[in-house]
């Protein structure tokens, strides 16, 4: 099973930027890749070049009318299969609480839909918002990415997500399989490699080896709504994202 | 009045690195200058190296006893006064709806207790969240900084703030005096101009003409929870910090 939640509660961390390319280079592997976009903010969708007219087409489809989550679905040039956000999936969180049922909603809709399996991984871009949203995608997921780039503010962030996953894990009463990714690394500065010194020593052997290096090509994509494997397939940033995933396959963090 | 709130909806864009360094740049031409978190992440809160203990000595003081505003102040050695923040004040998200009364919270305490003069100028930092205290600090400001990494999907999220902002002043039945800050800037980077071009052509004369250059000392001196001032004064980001403030006074954005 593979269910790859993307979350940092700290913004700006590269959680879409790793969830959409990710997403890309499962799908150039041969996988039927789907990407569900769960912030209002609805970046990865307009990345994978699609939109919709109405929250009802993205997952508060599923919330308000239980629509299934294959009915949501919608090809990309990208190649990723893209379940869209759209500025009214906020309702999710201003409407619903955090009970039992509605923070496993998307868990069980993926579930008995069948998706998430080794053909058919899924990957999950999330706001950083702890909200209903966020904790479906942790709820769901069969291992947490949590993007941090090479700067003191976000090392903060993560640790404040070691201890909010630990109440989370209270609740679940299992352990969340996760992953630290470095990203927005820059060689050149010395912060980055303190950085990389307080995220091993904090998080040990959950931190990924690869790290993706700050690299221009991965902010120019989005402009032209392109994945980088579409704007730039040699950069150090595709080739970055591609050491990444034979990483997570080869430890079994991805099926 | 000068009650300045720091907001973009998008994260990592530099709200509270523009937040803390503005109102360091206002404390040291002399002005009593309060700082007030709004982030329940509390990074403004630590930077400026200050703590509190539970929820009770923040906003959600305000919000849960009517705690006067001056009794929440801390000094810090930063020379900015803070109202500081701390995890528990996500409560007010979760508690409290967006009724008038509500969302006009903060406008009412700031004004009751005459701060925002001339000589004690306010500056609030927000989450990425438009939720119950945002709106505060939207509602209580004079004037709404909204700070744009050089980057596309930081721009993604400006354009999107424009029609939230209008959407708000229906309500507040006035215009939100606005200023559009490109942040991070690499001027070595082509992206970096394409946005500035696209973000002038899209906000015109409120796009602040001072641009805050990606420099690491900015990013360096939260590792010590200081200020850009109290790291590294005669950097890059401290003159370009000082020549935001010297704009904003010189238009009278700030009184
Ligand atoms: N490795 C990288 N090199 C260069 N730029 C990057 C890299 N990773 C991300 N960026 C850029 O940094 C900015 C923030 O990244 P991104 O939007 O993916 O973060 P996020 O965590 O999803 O943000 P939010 O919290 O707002 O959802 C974007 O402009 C993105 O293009
Ligand atoms: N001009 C700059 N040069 C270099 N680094 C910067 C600059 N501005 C901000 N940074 C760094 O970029 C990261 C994001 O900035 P910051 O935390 O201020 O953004 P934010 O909008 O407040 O984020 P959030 O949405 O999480 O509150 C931080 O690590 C910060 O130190
Ligand atoms: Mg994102
Ligand atoms: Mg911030």
């Amino acid at each position: 099973m593979s269910i790859i939640a993307v979350f940092n509660q700290k913004g700006g961390v590269g959680k879409t930027t790793t969830a959409v390319n990710l997403a890309a280079a499962l799908s150039r592997i041969g996988r039927t890749t789907y990407g569900i976009d769960l912030d209002p903010q609805a970046q990865l969708t307009s990345i994978a070049n699609v939109s919709v007219k109405s929250g009802a087409d993205t997952i508060l489809g599923l919330f308000q009318q239980n629509r299934p989550l294959k009915g949501l679905v919608l090809d990309s040039p990208s190649n990723i299969k893209v379940i869209p956000s759209h500025t009214e999936v906020s309702k999710v969180d201003a409407l619903y609480g955090k009970g039992f049922n509605v923070v496993n909603k998307l868990n069980n809709a993926l579930q008995a839909e069948r998706f998430g399996g080794k053909d058919t991984p899924v990957v999950i871009d999330c706001s950083p918002l702890v909200g209903v949203l966020s904790l479906n995608a942790i709820f769901a997921c069969t291992g947490l990415i949590v993007p941090i780039s090479a700067d003191h503010l976000s090392t903060k962030g993560a640790i404040q997500i070691e201890k909010t996953l630990g109440a989370l894990e209270q609740v679940l009463k299992r352990r969340v399989p996760r992953r630290y990714l470095i990203t927005r690394f820059d060689g050149r500065r010395r912060m980055a490699w303190d950085v990389l010194k307080l995220v091993e020593e904090h998080f040990g052997a959950d931190v990924c080896k690869t790290r993706i290096a700050e690299n221009v090509s991965l902010a120019e994509s989005p402009a032209l709504n392109k994945t980088v494997y579409e704007h730039a397939p040699d950069s150090r940033g595709a080739h970055d994202y591609d050491d990444l995933l034979k990483e997570l396959l080869a430890d079994g963090f991805i099926e």
